[in-house]
């Protein structure tokens, strides 16, 4: 069945919505099948994907909470094989409902059963989290395989890690034991601050193999991209941000010992 | 009575926590009495003033859920006139606390009624929020007589923008009629960015004189500072960033008719 990925840190503006998109157009142009799952009331990574407010007509939210089956929100990119479910405000009131609610961490994960259970529907599910350790963010992480996150190698980002890992560790016990962690990926990488330097020597050093070896470059083709609603494969595919989530994605696909 | 700013954007990584201390340090180095409230279960605000883990025994939660008088919850800062009330993890449960009782949305109001009935106690009190339109955040924003957002020019940053907006607006209808905008602050201005351009371009077309004539540049200092647990003044007063923020502090007060 598809793998489902996480991608997550409460830290705001590391890099996740980003890191989703790109990730995910990178490995469908390896040939993978993709379903991007927005989770932020924000919706970037549908608006990143050209997918406009009056197309979202369902959303996560209707997957979530309203048990829409998530084939029937599927929206398709214009890279074939790339799908997204969208997001927009009405996610923001998603928290307080579930809380309410009796499937409170496992929402998600019932909803997502039908499709997982046919495994020609997709390679992998990426969830875009919010910044946010909240009942969103928890409901992918109970539904899914493994975490991704994304890490700006700055001292307020490396702050929060140990409270995001000792959170993973708290859902595999009590809610989800095959949650692993994907690996940290380093985004926004700027080798003239020193700050960069230590923050990756001490990510590497806690955390050895789980750092991916690829690292993201600061560069700003990729935020000028989703302005254009498109990843940056299309958007600019001969700048550094995109030959780095090229590589990502074949390190990701080595890591599952499929390249 | 001290008037209440809350710093707010749903936005991550926008800058809300690095103009909250250091707009703050700046307000007091122009002889104004500054409270910092740490809304933020992150605690970067905590963290970035110096105040270690250890020494958060009352924190935001105590005030805003237990009704501790925010007096006895006060941790002096190394500069004189400048305090803050600490966050820790214990905030992340505040939200779904405060759904389940009666002041939803006004406990951080009564809880404030006691400190505002003194003009003594202080000259502002900024509240740093997490990044989300939470009821941590709306409390904050109920409580407050104004609302400054922190942006950054970047394409999704935009995009949140005006959700913002409205739910101020939607604020001051139903729960806080003397709500208004303080203003609108461009921060990580980088002028190589030509998206940059576009963003302040579009920001001052749409909101005019809301958006503050200071832009604070991006400055590898202001970065750093939080690692030394200090504000910019101390960490380094010679900095863009340094200067950048004295110069939001006497643009604020003159706003307020008060310079
Ligand atoms: N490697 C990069 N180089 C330059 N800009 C980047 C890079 N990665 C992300 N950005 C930009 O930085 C900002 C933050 O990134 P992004 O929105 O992906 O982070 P996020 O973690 O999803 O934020 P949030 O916490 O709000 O969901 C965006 O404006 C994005 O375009
Ligand atoms: N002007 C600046 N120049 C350089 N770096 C900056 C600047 N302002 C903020 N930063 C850095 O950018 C990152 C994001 O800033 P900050 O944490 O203040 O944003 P925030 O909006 O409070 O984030 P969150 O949404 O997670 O609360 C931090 O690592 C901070 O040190
Ligand atoms: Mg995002
Ligand atoms: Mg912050």
């Amino acid at each position: 069945p598809p793998k489902v990925v996480t991608v997550v840190n409460q830290k705001g503006g590391v890099g996740k919505t980003t890191t989703a998109i790109n990730l995910a157009s990178s490995l469908v142009s390896l040939g993978k099948k993709v379903v991007l799952v927005d989770f932020d009331p924000q919706g970037n990574a549908s608006t990143g994907l050209g997918v406009g407010l009056e197309d979202r007509t369902l959303t996560s939210y209707d997957v979530l909470v309203d048990k829409c089956p998530l084939k029937d929100a599927l929206v398709s990119c214009r890279q074939e094989g790339l799908w997204i479910v969208p997001s927009n405000s009405d996610l923001s009131s998603a928290d307080l409902t579930l809380a309410g609610g009796k499937e409170k961490v496992t929402a998600f994960s019932s909803s997502l059963a039908e499709f997982l259970s046919d495994p020609k529907e997709a390679d992998y599910i990426f969830v875009d989290c919010p910044p946010s350790l909240n009942l969103l963010t928890i409901n992918a992480l109970v539904a899914s395989d493994s975490a991704l996150v994304p890490l700006q190698p700055e001292f307020f980002a490396l702050e929060g890690l140990s409270q995001l890992l000792l959170t993973i560790r708290d859902i595999r016990k009590v809610a989800n034991e095959s949650l692993r962690l994907e690996g940290v990926v380093l985004t926004m990488y700027d080798r003239r601050n020193n700050l960069t330097g230590q923050v990756e020597e001490d990510a590497r050093k806690n955390l050895g193999q789980l750092v991916f070896e690829t690292v993201i470059p600061r560069n700003v083709k990729l935020s000028e991209a989703p302005s254009y609603g498109e990843p940056i494969l299309s958007y600019s595919p001969s700048s550094s941000g995109n030959k780095a989530y090229m590589m990502l994605a074949e390190e990701f696909l080595k890591r599952q010992g499929g390249l």
